[in-house]
């Protein structure tokens, strides 16, 4: 693999639950 | 005149465009609309998972990681979705259990991570995520894996439990073999299956549905291994469990029956070259159940045979099926109680559980071992079926 100039940014997820808040409140705020 | 070059593969990057405020539509159409007997049956297996990867590649390529974070949060919950609205449907849960997986092969083949690229081609290994690390992400799914695994065993549990006791147990596969009655017990069911009731090719015409099903959605072979073992363990304690509470069912004959049946599934098992998924293990209490009913149960000897033939059996379970056990006819004798008490003494160390009855809810763990894939990301082409015109190939 080609040599890297800089490491990746480790992106920060949700939990399952917390995407599943979200997912409850999108469909709240839908009407 | 704009001449419309087409572009060689060899051009395209294997990556996906699209405009931020397409997203809800690309989930809409690639998750939530897409029926897996409509045109999904057409689609090459794990397209949808493919799509999703190269759409999250294109979003890490113009290092947005605000883009990056709103796909795979809608593409989780959007799975999530159609699972909730149709998630007692076998083809719906095994279609995203395998994209799913499929998504997090890819996660993890184009991640860069040294583990995951042993085999990519050179070609592969260019078109790994230059700025973001998802290993989170990959957690997630995971844990997503796991819960739609769970749901895939309690759908195909609902749809096999009906069929278990009528076709393992009642049904006379082996026409005949019990044709002297049970004394003092009415024959259940006539040798040929009544309408409406299951027989073991009912079951294994079922097994035969499922396992097509998973392989048309290109699902794992590790994975269908795991299912097809949960399968049959499910089927050889529910089968047991009717046993051990049925007098009518212990019988010398019906020992016969259930070896005969066994063995069929045994050979299906073979046919579809899973003898190593270690479903045929867990089978193992009910064979021996059915070899008890079938061995003699008079002397010493027979005490120490069947104290060292049944290892899988409980001492609760052994002494059940001794005192259910009905003899074919007035020739043979009941099991005498000094013989129970004998099996029982020779057991006494053994200090197995109390219980009698198996586990038929238990769901053995699962796991997604690392598969990636040889397919080559700028071959992949979107069919017009899937209504993703908004896209655009890199």
């Amino acid at each position: 693999p080609t040599q890297r100039q800089r490491p990746r940014v480790l992106l920060k997820a949700p939990t399952l639950a917390e995407m599943e808040e979200m997912l409850t409140s999108e469909e709240e705020d839908s009407p | 005149h704009p001449v419309n070059i087409p572009r060689k593969e060899k051009d395209f990057q294997g990556m996906l465009e699209y405009k931020k405020e397409d997203e809800p539509k690309l989930i809409k159409n690639l998750i939530l609309d897409l029926k897996p007997r409509g045109v999904a049956v057409n689609l090459i297996p794990g397209l949808p998972a493919y799509i999703l990867f190269m759409c999250v590649r294109h979003a890490d390529y113009l290092n947005d990681d605000q883009k990056v974070r709103s796909l795979l949060t809608s593409t989780i919950n959007g799975i999530k979705k159609i699972l909730k609205k149709r998630g007692d449907d076998f083809e719906t849960v095994s279609f995203w259990l395998s994209n799913t997986c499929r998504f997090l092969h890819c996660l993890k083949q184009y991640s860069g991570e040294e583990g995951f690229m042993k085999h990519n081609t050179s070609r592969q290994n260019e078109h790994c995520l230059t700025n973001f690390d998802l290993a989170e992400y990959r957690q997630v799914l995971s844990d997503l894996a796991i819960q739609i695994y769970q749901q895939l065993v309690r759908v195909l549990e609902n749809i096999l439990q009906p069929m278990i006791v009528s076709g393992m147990l009642e049904h006379e596969t082996i026409q005949g073999v019990s044709g002297v009655k049970p004394t003092g017990l009415r024959k259940r069911t006539s040798s040929i299956a009544d309408e409406g009731t299951y027989t073991l090719d009912s079951i294994i015409r079922q097994l035969n549905t499922f396992h097509s099903i998973m392989c048309q959605h290109g699902m794992d072979p590790e994975l269908i291994k795991q299912v097809v073992k949960q399968m049959f363990y499910i089927i050889g304690a529910v089968t047991l469990n009717n046993l051990l509470l049925r007098k009518d069912m212990c019988s010398w004959s019906k020992g016969m029956q259930i070896r005969y049946n066994v063995s069929q599934l045994e050979e299906w098992l073979r046919d579809k070259n899973l003898m190593t998924s270690g479903a045929k293990e867990t089978l193992e209490p009910l064979i021996q159940a059915a070899q008890l009913l079938q061995v003699k149960k008079k002397t010493d000897e027979d005490a120490e045979a069947i104290c060292c033939m049944c290892n899988a059996l409980t001492t609760a379970q052994i002494v059940k099926v001794l005192n259910l056990y009905t003899p074919v006819n007035e020739f043979e004798e009941r099991v005498s109680v000094s013989f129970i008490r004998t099996i029982q003494m020779r057991m006494r160390d053994r200090k197995d559980s109390p219980q009698l009855l198996m586990d038929a809810k238990h769901i053995f763990p699962v796991t997604f071992p690392f598969n990636p894939s040889s397919l080559a990301l700028e071959t992949i082409q979107i069919p017009a079926s899937l209504g993703l015109g908004f896209i655009t190939r890199v």
